[in-house]
């Protein structure tokens, strides 16, 4: 649930 | 609630302040270069006669890029990747289309009642497609009265954090931790709010928009599903899937 949420949270700040 | 001294508070300001700008997708001067300019009547009928399911993906696109930029903020501001993952997924959830919201503000042309949507001003009719008079109505009225409050870019940015760390979210796991979060950040509200010589309602004012905010993205979602009830498969294979994971 929430992939992409997780996902865009995981990354370093664009 | 904690103790700040004023030096801190200005440096919360600040780093909010420069989070909201590396963040906030359109500055403004980017909206001048444009020069406000609106739909021409016959672009407003082309999205007047799109099928409804079309200007709903469109819409649930343009959010979705919004709430992307939201969620960069988000890992901006003090304090907010040091929850645990399940409160940044509870607020953002929550809080996310309240910053929009908020954001639309600086992209709003209150003289013509018109927001800066898909490359030029539009107003509420250039969403009639959509079904949904009445919550668009809402929306830019929400838009005009947050316009005439005249926030500055610190305050704006200020007020989408203490949106953000709302502490009364259900679902939170460490609502403590939250609730301090959003203390220091009502402080910094104040602070701001007092340095720009705001009178002093300012602050009252901008907690009154709290709950006109919690409405308008109760009824998105409950527009939503209404939607989805009646074209489920549109929903499920051509909305962005972050859409359907903030708001489904």
């Amino acid at each position: 649930k929430h992939k992409i949420l997780h996902q865009l949270l995981q990354n370093s700040t664009s | 609630s904690p103790s700040v001294s004023t030096a801190e508070l200005d440096h919360l300001v600040q780093t909010i302040s420069k989070s909201h700008l590396e963040t906030c997708q359109y500055l403004t001067e980017e909206l001048q270069q444009t020069s406000w300019q609106s739909f021409l009547q016959a672009e407003v009928e082309s999205y007047q006669s799109k099928p409804r399911e079309l200007m709903w993906q469109l819409c649930a696109v343009k959010i979705t890029e919004a709430v992307q930029y939201v969620v960069e903020f988000a890992k901006r501001i003090d304090g907010f990747m040091e929850l645990c993952q399940n409160d940044q997924i509870v607020l953002l959830k929550a809080g996310s289309l309240e910053v929009i919201l908020v954001r639309m503000c600086r992209l709003f042309d209150s003289q013509n009642n018109s927001v800066y949507f898909d490359g030029k001003f539009a107003g509420p009719d250039v969403f009639r497609a959509l079904g949904c008079d009445d919550l668009i109505t809402s929306v830019f009225d929400f838009a005009n009265s947050m316009c005439s409050l005249r926030l500055s870019e610190d305050e704006l940015a200020v007020f989408s954090a203490f949106l953000l760390l709302s502490a009364d979210r259900s679902w939170l796991q460490e609502k403590l931790k939250v609730e301090k979060l959003q203390q220091k950040t009502q402080l910094a509200l104040q602070h701001v709010l007092q340095k720009n010589r705001r009178e002093d309602g300012a602050l009252n004012k901008l907690r009154s928009k709290v709950s006109a905010l919690r409405s308008l993205c109760t009824r998105h979602t409950e527009t939503l599903s209404a939607f989805r009830a009646v074209h489920p498969d549109v929903v499920r294979t051509h909305f962005p899937p972050l859409y359907k994971e903030l708001f489904g």
